[in-house]
């Protein structure tokens, strides 16, 4: 158990730094037990320093960094334990343009061996889209979908 | 594995049948505010056998049927159908396709179904959860919540890696 | 004492009703005392009902109605209670472009009586201020301020 | 009464002096994820004499004062004057202009100045509660907390009404 534990751990450790330097494009960041003497009680501290600052608590990274270090643990998560499919809803909505970017990036990359199912306002993220429902209440109180055409550019 | 249909009616604001038909690689779902958009994440969670009502914002069982609106009177009953593709057989059922449904009546009553065969509510939760979608896994994350990844204390984010192993 | 809760609270009820109201193009909503026997003691119930929605607890309704509540609670306390200025960061992350626009309206008329700092990632937003600042890090790390011209149509 | 300026140096991301000049109406500020703009409220709340750390996010009282980066020191000290208008004598003092200036050392010694006056934390915060700015004033809403105003519980509530009464 305790082994089966550590492996995990490790793994999800060695992509979520390597997520985190992919979603911000250079920093770093590290999974450390609290307790590394007693791995099965010990909590579980994230650290994370975007690239050109030093490293501080975890509560002072603004609104947009701390989605871009969720996103890259959830991801982390995702690509050793991997789920079929992935629920996410308006998990880009404190993220400026270029994090949006950056995220929509990675969730093209992941959308090949899991499939996404994203509720969003931006742009951004629906142009990454292969299929776009459109959701409105013409009859108020009544939820109406309609399938939306994606314009998409050849790639 | 992946999802193919999702058809919901009666279930939050769908008072009228609606049929979401997903394909591999990404569905993206837009709308304005208060549209529906998150009760489509919530009937999924729920045809998948979410037993906390808090996590689909509700508080009573019958918050999840359809309560009325200027011009139509509140429905009787929801009803969730979520369609899988099981070809690579990552469900432990030997079927291509995979079918649940989840029912609840405002009398209170719940019906719940795999492949049109009566099951329990467990059966339900038993079969998402050998395939990694059980309570802690990353395959839901509601409006709001992707912070909490972080504010999570270092001990309740343990077992999230405990369950990842 | 008593009288002057009494008061207050009426008078933020009242504000409360016809905020919403107008944020909302409609439907209704009330403060309630949860009991009214005992003013003082008794917690203090929101209800909101969208336009053409039935009333029903506040956990259902949307992120953006739910913000556009709050909104609406807290104009209605600032009419009755004015603060001379008011800094908000980000409140309309999560409005769709017409709450934005309807968000905006009420702040353009509250702005005359008192001053608001808004924090903002919204275009709405940033159209309807009077003077505007950005915020950059060429530096990283380092915070530099920049005032920007706004290209305000005639109004 | 209304907010002039306010000149930031030390505190968090502002190494080097920023001064921003408010005017009455609706000032707006933006920038990219993770610039400073919410540091610019903390810092507004810090010098109106915010008590609580966790409200500007923070865990030590150092943590306030730039901690360096990858081509700068940290510094020693942070700073944050605010200027008001007090023409109509909002404030309870007898000027028509008002500085409050709040200093923090690395050695954890603090300054506080009300128009070059040397004063106590405790003066500031007095000052601002007597405007109607005090602890659960509504005039600060910090990032991701406007849905907090409906969550709170009913009861807590109801203390924010009695300090508005
Ligand atoms: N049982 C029910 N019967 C009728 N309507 C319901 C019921 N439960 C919830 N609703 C309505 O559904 C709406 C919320 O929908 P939802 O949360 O999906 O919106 P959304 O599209 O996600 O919006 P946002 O962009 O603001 O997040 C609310 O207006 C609520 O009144
Ligand atoms: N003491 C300090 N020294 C140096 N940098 C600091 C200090 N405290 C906070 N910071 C930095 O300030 C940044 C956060 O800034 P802030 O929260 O103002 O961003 P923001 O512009 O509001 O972004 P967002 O749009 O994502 O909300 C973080 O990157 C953090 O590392
Ligand atoms: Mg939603
Ligand atoms: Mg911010």
């Amino acid at each position: 158990i305790k082994k089966r534990f550590i492996v995990t751990f490790e793994q999800i450790r060695k992509e979520f730094i390597d997520l985190f330097e992919q979603l911000f494009s250079g920093g770093k960041a590290d999974l450390q037990l609290a307790d590394p003497d007693l791995p099965l009680e010990s909590g579980i501290e994230i650290l994370a320093q975007p690239p050109g600052k030093r490293l501080q608590n975890l509560s002072l990274l603004s609104g947009g960094e701390r989605a871009m270090t969720a996103i890259a643990l959830l991801f982390a998560i995702l690509r050793v334990k991997p789920s079929p499919f992935c629920i996410l809803d308006e998990i880009d909505a404190t993220l400026d343009e270029t994090n949006v970017q950056r995220f929509t990036e990675l969730l093209k990359i992941f959308s090949k061996e899991l499939q996404f199912i994203v509720i969003t306002h931006r742009r951004g993220t629906m142009e990454v889209a292969d299929v776009l429902y459109g959701v409105t209440m013409e009859e108020k109180g009544i939820t109406k979908l309609i399938s939306l055409e994606l314009k998409k550019q050849a790639s | 594995m992946h999802l193919k249909r999702l058809e919901i009616h009666g279930f939050k604001s769908f008072a009228d049948r609606i049929d979401l038909i997903f394909k591999p690689g990404i569905t993206a779902i837009v709308g304005p505010n208060g549209s529906g958009k998150s009760n489509i994440a919530d009937s999924l969670r729920w045809v998948m056998g979410e037993s906390n009502l808090r996590n689909i914002r509700g508080t009573k069982y019958d918050d999840v049927i359809f309560s009325g609106s200027d011009d139509r009177k509140p429905l009787g009953m929801a009803d969730v159908t979520l369609v899988l593709d099981n070809t690579d057989q990552t469900l432990p059922l030997d079927y291509a396709e995979v079918a649940v449904t989840r029912r609840v009546y405002r009398s209170g009553e719940s019906e719940f179904l795999i492949n049109r065969a009566p099951v329990r509510l467990k059966d339900i939760q038993e079969l998402f959860f050998d395939t990694g979608l059980g309570k802690e896994a990353y395959s839901v994350i509601s409006q709001g919540k992707i912070d909490a990844i972080l504010s999570v204390r270092p001990e309740d984010r343990r077992s999230i890696f405990e369950e990842a192993a």
